[in-house]
């Protein structure tokens, strides 16, 4: 009943210690990783440098680096907190060090333990011959009739206690059974005392400080654990997979289930959808949901909002996930018109532009709309049939006089990534057909090109540059070769609150009723190499002298299909639209058909 | 939930617009109701109206056949109007679904005849929701989207079709012509 | 049957959104 706690406090110091380097050793490899490689990390992660990012950055408003610079500060607070916490660590770490050190009890206690090499001062690798000529050495100097007679008898008792212990050292390691009983119990002699304790230091448990324990305990267990496991189970039980808030996910899908053919799908009311938003309530109790519309409005519209700037920034920044989670549960209902209507809304808020005829255009920099609108000849509504005119002509119909800015503006224009669809086809890893109730892909060959690039029939890839390797780990895993492709680079889009690489979202409908049948895919590796191609179609004329398909890095989109191949044999539609989250014009959208063959 | 006794109407003051709309239609079932003289009414539609409505429809066939576009259009959307208004809330669905779809047909061709390519779209847009799948709503609504200059929708809308009904020339030859329209719309 | 009436009723309401969207 009696536990006998650490009374020389010779255990508790490495318990301390052992749980402190479990904390430590990672935190602060870590920490020193992120110091080091973290710079570069962000430099030379996977993204590709693109000119549209440094232009984007260009264009950027003072109000959004502003608001960039706020939100990016709080960041490095964090940092120097970790750091806080690793040198108090590594302090404490150093005293239980000096204490163990200066501490005697463990001292003595070190030495209970028996070490036969110590003993006979010889490597623990030694061989039995190294180890008889040691102790025959140490036997000798130290035999009882050797050592001289003018000892005193205190000196005389510990030479012979080393000779005993240097005897027992060279039987552990030779005799069988003392070999048997060290290596089992760690002493020759067989089991030791050993003392059980509970590694507590004495001045915890006895009378004064035990009332201290047990309100400790208390606290801990009553007040302080419940405390974060609450917090952090209403924290994940509010947010969805997707990363939105409960109540948002359910309104949306409130809203879908209850969605009437007679109501219109227009990007105002997926605008109004988010400002019912959970996300932006917490955030801005204060603000009704007719308030968000209107910021979210006046975004698009790129108007000031006065003293809710700030307001305003933070809440197109949250609209983003929200998009994602709305589509999500669009695609859920399987409705199309509502999946295709998000991510235009997505675009509008990304590029603040409303969604027009005209948004290819306008979401170019330094465009005069009003001069632009109403100037165009005839409509261009395309950054493609913008670049059939020359650049003179182009400043004069977007309205910009300064070269500069023209030229920025024909770079920004001539580097938005457009899909050009090469192949397309079903394909199951390992068969040439669709073989009933298989695990289909679909599997594109795209090329990443610019407006101003002339047009080519795709036929002219040829198909060895289309073709998959057929090594044995793609047939396994056909998605692993598309995560060779580079992350894409950051997106042009100044007036967007935050930094955004954005992506594809690839949905697939059904052609037989027009359904969405599974939920997106995002694309975010492409490589956008091609662009820095020349290739205008102004100065190409015939294709096949200038056309070298060598110069083209041919892209590859995989999209997994959610549901097994049909059972019985047939061709089927599918319809495959994959539009860019960023910028109006890169989508694509077409008909895939699946033969089902034995 | 109040009951409005003179008016013989039922209202939820301040409630969301999907009460609001099931309120509307309880209102009106029981408006219908109240109206009906005939005690034994049944869920056949009502003889009368439909030769009403028939009538209608059948002068403007004739319009039509004198090439009277405007008053056919005219007396087509009377006899979609008589329709809409006549029919109690309880004549089979199914009788009235078809009248409707047979009637905007009509009024569709009429439509894309004299130029009016958004009305033409928007009822094609409603056979569509309502069901008709058939090739030649695709061929007809391809057509509108392409006169209003919406090429990328028109191409989803032709090969659309064309899954549904792989050999039909009118679609493809409308495929190749938007793809060039398109090849031209982007430069 | 209302339902059907209200989405005949949306086609004048689509024309407009469509017409000042395009």
């Amino acid at each position: 009943q009696s536990y006998d706690y650490d009374e020389g406090s010779e255990t508790w110091p490495f318990f301390m210690l052992a749980v402190l380097c479990v904390i430590l050793v990672p935190l602060t490899i870590m920490q020193l990783w992120e110091a080091l490689a973290g710079g570069e990390k962000d430099r030379s992660s996977q993204h590709q440098q693109h000119v549209l990012g440094d232009l984007s950055e260009r264009y950027t408003g003072n109000d959004v680096r502003t608001f960039r610079a706020k939100y990016a500060a709080k960041k490095s607070k964090w940092l120097a907190k970790r750091n806080l916490v690793i040198i108090a660590g590594w302090t404490i770490v150093a005293y239980l060090v000096q204490h163990i050190g200066s501490n005697d009890a463990i001292k003595d206690a070190a030495t209970l333990l028996f070490d036969p090499y110590a003993l006979l001062d010889i490597s623990a690798s030694s061989t039995d011959r190294e180890i008889r000529s040691a102790y025959r050495k140490l036997s000798i100097k130290f035999h009882p009739d050797k050592l001289a007679k003018d000892l005193k008898p205190e000196e005389r008792s510990v030479l012979e206690e080393q000779y005993v212990m240097i005897t027992k050292a060279y039987k552990a390691l030779t005799d069988e059974i003392t070999r048997e009983n060290y290596l089992k119990y760690g002493h020759p002699d067989g089991p030791q005392a050993t003392s059980h304790g509970i590694a507590l230091p004495k001045f915890l448990v006895d009378s004064s400080a035990s009332l201290v324990m047990i309100v400790g305990y208390i606290a801990l267990l009553g007040f302080i654990l419940p405390f974060f496991v609450s917090r952090w189970w209403s924290k994940t039980q509010s947010m969805t997979k997707k990363g939105i808030h409960v109540k948002s996910a359910s309104y949306f899908s409130d809203r879908l289930f209850n969605f009437k053919p007679s109501q219109v799908v227009t990007t105002q009311l997926m605008i109004r959808w988010i400002s019912h938003s959970e996300e932006f309530k917490l955030m801005f109790p204060a603000l009704a949901p007719n308030i968000f519309e209107t910021l979210l409005h006046d975004h698009i519209n790129r108007k000031h909002s006065g003293n809710l700037q700030t307001t305003k920034f933070r809440i197109v920044a949250k609209s983003h996930i929200l998009l994602f989670g709305l589509l999500d549960i669009a695609t859920t209902f399987r409705n199309l018109e509502i999946s295709n209507a998000a991510i235009d809304t997505l675009k509008a808020l990304v590029q603040a532009i409303p969604l027009s005829p005209y948004s290819q255009i306008l979401q170019l920099p330094n465009v005069d709309a009003k001069r632009f609108v109403e100037g165009s000849v005839d409509d261009i509504r395309t950054l493609g049939k913008l670049f059939t005119y020359d650049d003179a002509k182009i400043g004069k119909i977007l309205g910009i006089e300064d070269a500069t800015q023209l030229q920025e503006t024909l770079t920004v224009a001539s580097n938005i990534p457009y899909l050009k669809l090469i192949r397309a086809e079903f394909k199951v890893p390992g068969e040439s057909v669709i073989t009933p109730l298989s695990t289909p892909h679909i599997s594109l060959k795209v090329l990443v090109r610019s407006a101003k690039h002339k047009f080519f029939s795709p036929n002219m890839i040829p198909d060895e540059m289309c073709q998959d390797e057929q090594d044995f780990d793609s047939l396994r895993d056909p998605f692993a070769s598309v995560s060779e492709q580079p992350k894409l680079p950051q997106s042009f889009a100044p007036y967007f609150p935050a930094k955004r690489s954005g992506c594809w979202c690839a949905l697939v409908v059904l052609q037989k009723d027009g359904k969405v049948i599974q939920t997106p895919m995002l694309i975010d590796r492409l490589s956008f190499a091609n662009l820095s191609q020349d290739f205008d179609k102004r100065t190409v004329k015939d294709l096949d002298k200038d056309f070298n398909p060598e110069n083209w890095a041919v892209g590859t989109i995989k999209i997994p299909f959610s549901q097994p191949a049909p059972e019985e044999k047939g061709d089927y539609f599918f319809r495959v639209i994959i539009k860019s989250t960023e910028y109006f014009g890169p989508d694509l959208d077409f008909t895939v058909s699946m033969a089902v063959r034995e | 939930l109040n009951y409005n006794s003179n008016s013989k109407l039922l209202e939820v003051p301040g409630c969301s617009e999907d009460v609001e709309m099931n309120i509307q239609q309880i209102n009106k079932l029981t408006q219908d109701l109240v109206a009906e003289n005939n005690p034994n009414f049944t869920p056949q539609p009502h003889d009368d109206s439909t030769s009403m409505i028939k009538k209608l429809f059948e002068s403007g066939l004739k319009n039509l056949q004198q090439q009277k576009m405007a008053e056919a259009l005219k007396s087509i959307n009377l006899a979609i109007e008589m329709a809409q208004r006549k029919r109690a809330p309880w004549e089979a669905f199914a009788v009235q679904l078809q009248e409707l779809q047979f009637m905007l047909k009509n009024r569709v061709d009429l439509s894309l005849i004299q130029g009016k390519f958004m009305d033409g779209l928007q009822d094609l847009d409603f056979l569509q929701n309502t069901g008709l799948n058939s090739s030649d709503v695709f061929i007809r609504k391809t057509d509108a989207l392409m006169k209003l200059k919406q090429y990328e929708l028109a191409r989803s809308e032709v090969e659309r079709g064309l899954s549904l009904d792989p050999t039909n020339i009118k679609l493809k030859s409308l495929h190749i012509e938007n793809s060039r329209r398109l090849a031209e719309y982007n430069g | 049957n209302q339902a059907l009436k209200r989405r005949f009723q949306a086609i004048l309401l689509r024309k407009e959104v469509y017409s000042e969207q395009w």
